[in-house]
């Protein structure tokens, strides 16, 4: 599973 | 990108629409939280400041200043514009019980220890429960219009297609980011007294008010 947050989100 | 993310952006973005023109067109902000408002000025502060750091998407950035700007101009009118119709006397919700357990636990609780990844977390934390003093300004007037409801379940929905779009991205991306799950629950659920009401009594056209 991936954690690292992209941030891609608002 | 999918489908429930592009939903809940939008209702997101409608619910912040919803508040400016009910504000501007009735030249009034009674019935509104002003301090629900200025915990989301917050929260967009805190998140977006990678607009200056990190280039997501011209979609990411326009969102994020449309979110920043008409909330902040929110602020303006409740606080400044329209002040004279303000409810303060009903909007008496303590923020500093929302804003410094939130800044505690994004200190306890995050990705990485740094101030932009405090930050966001700590927006995260806060935006979860920014619609307190909204709903408690709703529950000891014992009553919203309508208009304010159609804004109170815009703002709330949006993160219930979140929860959909986290669901959607771990199948397909196998991605998960705890903080904002968690979080986005918390959300959901303060909504769910609200929710309940809306579809009950405002979709059947009837005013939203509370039993005595």
């Amino acid at each position: 599973v991936i954690t690292k947050n992209e941030k891609d989100e608002l | 990108m999918n489908i429930f993310r592009l939903l809940g952006d939008f209702s997101h973005l409608g619910a912040i629409i919803i508040l400016l023109l009910k504000i501007w067109k009735t030249r009034s902000c009674a019935g509104v939280s002003g301090k629900s408002v200025l915990l989301y000025a917050i929260v967009f502060t805190c998140r977006y400041l990678d607009l200056f750091t990190h280039f997501v998407s011209l979609y990411n950035s326009v969102m994020k200043i449309i979110y920043l700007v008409s909330t902040y101009f929110t602020l303006f009118l409740i606080y400044r514009k329209f002040k004279a119709t303000y409810d303060r006397n009903h909007d008496t919700f303590r923020i500093e019980f929302l804003i410094l357990p939130s800044a505690v636990l994004a200190l306890l609780w995050n990705h990485e220890y740094s101030v932009l990844e405090i930050l966001w977390t700590f927006s995260i934390y806060l935006e979860s429960v920014a619609v307190l003093p909204q709903l408690f300004m709703v529950s000891k007037t014992g009553e919203a219009e309508t208009i304010t409801s159609h804004y109170l379940f815009a703002l709330g929905i949006y993160r219930f297609l979140y929860i959909l779009n986290w669901i959607y991205r771990y199948y397909t991306e196998n991605f998960i980011d705890w903080i904002s799950v968690v979080a986005g629950v918390v959300q959901t659920v303060l909504y769910c007294d609200f929710f309940y009401l809306y579809i009950t009594k405002v979709l059947k056209g009837k005013k939203l008010s509370l039993p005595a």
